[in-house]
């Protein structure tokens, strides 16, 4: 794409479909163009019309920050989404992320459910020197994020990240589970789960959207994780949730190793998204 | 839903006399804002309308008493004939053992399918050997080897560190006490990873598989025409698995693979228990993408 160039009816058709065609749908595109016409206008016949919309974007990313939850003792954050997102791997990183800036971490395996789902999960641990609290196959998922809380709390750990079994939030019995691992933190310590972050597949299209609310609805969600934009798909469902539902992107995951995973940058994100 | 904004578009101009090519235009819009919304490929919706919309104006929805419904039984129809076939049929080696090789990005059921498409075999009476040939996720050879246990069929864990290896020596096991047909469960992997797609190209010429099968995650958005092109590109997949269609999603990737590599949609996952496999049904995922 050209840099540069003047804001015409054929631009405007072009740049809808470099949004569409990156999953930020209809509403949210819309309401993108309509922005951009509106400071089109503002700056005359010399505007920038790439430049605009990259600006755009990253306002509208910006309205949908929020400052980090305070700091709790232990931090809990609650890892959720439907199946295979990246969850478990994303908690993998992140315990990762935080070891790294001198932090103690330890991993709840609340995924009771799956096939080899905590040895999955051990074995990341294993890779960052991260304790990994488990109970049995099939054992109850709440019951295990609260002994992990209690083993966090008594050895004084900053965080701990609970992984938690894949689930499609349109099936009420499991988005009652996941309302009950979050209940049961939260009786145990004041505050917990401090974050809850979706974990959200960039290949994902519109159903995104219906992940967010469910999710946000069932468990309170705070946050998202944007796995696996290191393939060719933008995540543009990630700006439509930033958009109307103000949630913000709190990291992104693009590969399969413990160090492909960063905080989230609104104007990278921007660039590759019309790029 | 789209047939209750159809009737909206024509009833308008019932009263006013007999329908025009723009009110048409109209219904067009609603149309493509349904595919759109459904994550049906931008450019495979206009592909799309652009033969839905040389049928319905050369058709008898303007003289129509019931203009709403003939022109939603025309995209109907349209979108049943482009997904396919019902009950595409699976391919067979000349000389057994089948070899069925199973691909996708990463996350989107491969290793869950495998097991489910083993115990489809399993029920008609045939003997399946699982391959575990993802070397590279953590447990995924564990995870396969606990569902196969939960099936009674067998899963074969090689001994090399390279996947091309595993499967041809789990090929060879196979022949040796006569297992049939053999399901090889690949590593997810991206389309844009040239080392990974090479090492597909290795598996595929290692077993001649009589059947490749890309399975794609329901949900996927604008995106799944680039992988089921690349891939195709690479295998020349014969088959397409869509998995997670008990979510809630529309299913418009349904649509968009089918249309960028002409190849059939075989089955239909609809659940994690290794039961929820189903063959697919063109009309169903049609209704469901209109919404
Ligand atoms: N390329 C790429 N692959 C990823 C990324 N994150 C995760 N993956 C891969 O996606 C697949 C699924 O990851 P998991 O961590 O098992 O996903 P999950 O959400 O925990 O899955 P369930 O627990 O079964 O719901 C694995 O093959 C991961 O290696 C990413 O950022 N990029
Ligand atoms: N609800 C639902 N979940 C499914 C379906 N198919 C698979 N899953 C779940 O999706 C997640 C990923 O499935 P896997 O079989 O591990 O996916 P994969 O393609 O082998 O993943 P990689 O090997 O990491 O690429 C797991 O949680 C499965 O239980 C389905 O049809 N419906
Ligand atoms: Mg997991
Ligand atoms: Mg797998």
């Amino acid at each position: 794409f050209k840099p540069g160039r003047k804001l015409d009816k054929s631009l405007l058709q072009e740049l809808e479909d470099i949004l569409l065609s990156a999953d930020v749908g209809l509403e949210t595109t819309d309401h993108l163009i309509a922005k951009l016409q509106e400071a089109g206008r503002k700056v005359g016949p010399d505007a920038d019309a790439d430049a605009l919309l990259r600006e755009q974007v990253v306002a509208l990313l910006r309205e949908a920050e929020a400052t980090p939850p305070p700091q709790g003792a232990p931090h809990v954050v609650l890892v959720v989404g439907v199946n295979g997102t990246g969850k478990t791997t994303s908690v993998g990183k992140l315990g990762k992320y935080y070891a790294n800036q001198g932090k103690s971490v330890m991993f709840a395996a609340a995924d009771t459910f799956r096939a080899a789902a905590i040895e999955q999960l051990k074995i990341w641990g294993e890779r960052s020197g991260i304790q990994v609290v488990a109970g049995l196959p099939n054992g109850d998922s709440a019951a295990v994020a609260v002994d992990a809380l209690q083993a966090a709390a008594n050895r004084n750990t900053d965080f701990l990240i609970v992984d938690t079994a894949g689930r499609l939030h349109n099936k009420a019995n499991l988005m009652q589970e996941l309302e009950k691992v979050s209940r049961v933190l939260k009786k145990r310590q004041e505050g917990a789960p401090h974050e809850v972050l979706l974990v959200l597949d960039a290949t994902t299209g519109q159903n995104g959207l219906n992940q967010a609310r469910e999710f946000t609805r069932t468990a309170g969600v705070t946050g998202l994780i944007l796995t696996k934009i290191d393939g060719t798909a933008k995540g543009g469902v990630a700006l439509a949730i930033a958009h109307t539902m103000k949630l913000p992107i709190r990291y992104v995951g693009y590969g399969e190793s413990l160090d492909d995973f960063d905080p989230f940058d609104a104007e990278k994100f921007a660039e590759s998204l019309l790029g | 839903d789209l047939t209750s904004k159809l009737d909206r578009v024509f009833r308008n101009l019932r009263g006013v006399g007999k329908i025009s090519e723009s009110n048409i235009r109209d219904a067009m819009a609603d149309v493509r804002r349904a595919l759109l919304e459904a994550d049906v490929n931008l450019q495979v919706s206009r592909d799309f309308l652009a033969r839905v919309e040389e049928k319905a104006l050369g058709q008898e929805v303007m003289k129509s008493l019931q203009p709403a419904q003939l022109f939603v039984k025309i995209v109907h129809d349209e979108l049943v004939a482009l997904l396919g076939e019902k009950e595409a049929r699976m391919g067979t080696a000349k000389k057994p053992p089948t070899v069925i090789m199973v691909v996708g990005l990463q996350g989107s059921g491969k290793t869950t399918f495998c097991a489910k498409l083993a115990r489809h075999f399993k029920a008609k009476g045939r003997r399946p050997l699982l391959i575990a040939a993802d070397l590279q996720r953590p447990a995924a050879q564990d995870q396969l080897q606990v569902l196969g246990e939960s099936i009674g069929v067998n899963v074969f864990r090689g001994e090399s560190k390279n996947p091309v290896e595993v499967c041809e020596a789990g090929l060879r096991h196979a022949r040796k006490i006569s297992l049939d047909p053999v399901i090889l469960d690949t590593a997810g992997r991206l389309h844009v990873d040239d080392e990974l797609m090479n090492e597909l190209d290795r598996v595929r010429k290692g077993t001649e598989p009589a059947e490749i099968l890309f399975v794609a995650d329901g949900m996927t958005g604008q995106d799944a025409v680039n992988s089921a092109k690349a891939f195709f590109e690479r295998l020349s997949f014969s088959g397409v698995v869509l998995t997670k269609m008990d979510g809630d999603t529309r299913g418009g990737a349904a649509l968009s693979i089918r249309a960028v590599t002409d190849v059939p949609i075989k089955f239909m996952s609809v659940g994690e228990k290794l039961d929820q496999l189903e063959p697919f049904h063109p009309d169903r995922v049609a209704g469901r993408i209109l919404g």
